[in-house]
Formats: structure tokens, C-alpha cells, sequence
């Protein structure tokens, strides 16, 4: 039996809503390390990666390890039936083909059970050592910068060096370049954009992808943003000292 | 031009 407690439920309804448009289907994985979930896109150009851990679950109880194929906007469309101050209460059954989710108020609570479909999934091994630049800043700022550019043009150019990191795209009625320079706030380290730095490295990305990744905005008061010496971009929101969700986004190459 | 690289070049499946 897989069963877990989130008294802050607005946090699953939240995590949702920064992947269900990502991605369709996705199998969620039960086991000792947490509730945790990798999917691609259905265009194989981005990965996301989430992570529950156990302990920042008020109850928490996997007796084996099992994965549940949901549907996202399905599951998505289930927890929007719940307050958002509701505890959620996630419960599957060994073997069983559905999932319950259970939604609890002072006022009340109320039961939906959904259908789990069989999905074919790889899981991927992520190497983490090739990383060359990182820049953390306030997630707003990053999201202000990707929907300002997306008006302009449909690919950014992200290039990193000891001045800051660069933010660039051109487009039909010209092109928009924006720089964030390292700003150590200490008072609100969550305002402070921090940049490191190994080798300055530049690459282009879709704008599409980078506009739906800001959907975890809320989430989090700031980003990681890291580029590997391989151009891959990855974008982190780390969630509230319970895990994370990771967006990675494979570069656009000169041909 | 450019080309659009899949994630699948970067990661290994299992």
C-alpha cells in the first residue's frame, strides 16, 4: 500500500500546475526516497524531474516501490476539486489500477478516485558534473525576463561570463538584450542574483519552454539556473525544504 | 539555421 499526507495541499495543486502543460502523461514513482516524477515532453526537448521527499509529508507510508501513470491534466482537473487549504490525502492500493485523492477542511471532506493508465517510461541518469555556470536569482525577475523577451523573439541566447549573464533574442521588429549583474542581497538573500562561474559559456533555447518552466514561479522565490559545458540548461525551483522540480532543455545548435 | 538537440543526447536511459 502507497499512502501520503500533505497538510499544505496547495503545494501539489501548485506543482501541477507547472508541469501539466509540459507534459501529458507521466508516471509518478512511490518509494523510499519520495514521491517523485521524470518526464519528457512530447517533442523529447525537455525533461522535468520532481521530487517529494518523505519528510515533508505530515504521513508518509510505501511498503513497496510501485509507479502510478496518471494522466496530468486529468489529475490536474481532480485536485482544482479541492480547497486550497485543503489537506490531500493520496492513497493507492497494491496492485490496484485507480488512485485515491482525498480532500480534508474543518468543514468536511470528499473523495475522487482516478484511473491510472500504464505508461512506458525511461528513467534517465543525470549527470550533474559537467555543470560550468549557475546563476541563482529571484524566480519573479526570471519570469519577468522570459515573457518580455517571448514578445520580441522565439529563441534566447543565455551566455554567462564574469560581467553576468545575458538574456538576448532578436526577432522581426528587432532584438532585446537584458544583463543581470551579481547582487548579493544579504538582508533578502532571495532578491541577491549570485553568479558561478568555472568557464563563461553562451547557448540558445526555445523561448516556449523557458515561458512554460516560469510556471513554477510560485513555487519559489528564486531560480537555479545552471548550463553544463554540453550547452544543456537546467532550471531548478526548489520546494519549500521538501524537494524540488527540475527542468532541463536541450540547446539549439548552429547547424 | 539551427538545429533543436533532443534531451535524449544528454541523458542515458536506463
Amino acid at each position: 500500500m502507497f499512502e501520503l499526507r500533505l497538510v499544505q495541499g496547495s503545494l501539489l495543486k501548485k506543482v501541477l500546475e507547472a508541469i501539466k502543460d509540459l507534459v501529458n502523461d507521466a508516471n509518478f514513482d512511490c518509494s523510499a526516497t519520495g514521491f517523485s516524477l521524470q518526464a519528457m515532453d512530447p517533442s523529447h526537448v525537455a525533461l522535468v524531474a520532481l521530487l517529494l521527499r518523505p519528510d515533508g509529508f505530515e504521513h508518509y507510508r510505501c511498503d513497496r516501490n510501485i509507479s502510478m501513470g496518471m494522466n496530468l491534466n486529468n489529475m490536474s482537473k481532480i485536485l482544482k476539486c479541492g480547497g486550497n487549504d485543503d489537506i490531500i490525502t493520496i492513497r493507492a492500493d497494491d496492485g490496484s489500477d485507480t488512485v485515491t485523492f482525498m480532500f480534508e477542511s474543518p468543514n468536511g471532506s470528499a473523495n475522487f478516485e482516478m484511473n491510472l493508465m500504464d505508461i512506458d517510461s525511461e528513467h534517465h541518469g543525470i549527470d550533474e558534473s559537467k555543470c560550468c555556470a549557475v546563476v541563482r536569482m529571484p524566480s519573479s525577475e526570471f519570469q519577468r525576463i522570459c515573457k518580455v523577451l517571448s514578445s520580441i523573439g522565439d529563441t534566447v541566447v543565455i551566455s554567462v561570463t564574469n560581467e553576468g549573464v545575458q538574456f538576448s533574442t532578436r526577432g522581426d521588429i528587432g532584438t532585446a538584450n537584458i544583463v543581470c549583474r551579481q547582487n548579493i542581497n544579504v538582508d533578502k538573500p532571495e532578491e541577491s542574483t549570485v553568479i558561478e562561474m568555472s568557464q563563461p559559456v553562451s547557448s540558445q533555447f526555445p523561448l516556449r519552454y523557458m515561458n512554460s518552466f516560469t510556471k513554477a514561479t510560485p513555487l519559489s522565490n528564486t531560480v537555479t539556473i545552471s548550463l553544463t559545458s554540453e550547452l544543456l540548461l537546467a532550471v531548478e525551483y526548489t520546494i519549500a525544504e521538501m524537494g524540488y522540480i527540475r527542468f532541463y532543455l536541450a540547446p539549439k545548435i548552429e547547424d | 539555421p539551427c538545429l533543436q538537440r533532443k534531451i535524449s543526447d544528454y541523458f542515458s536511459g536506463d
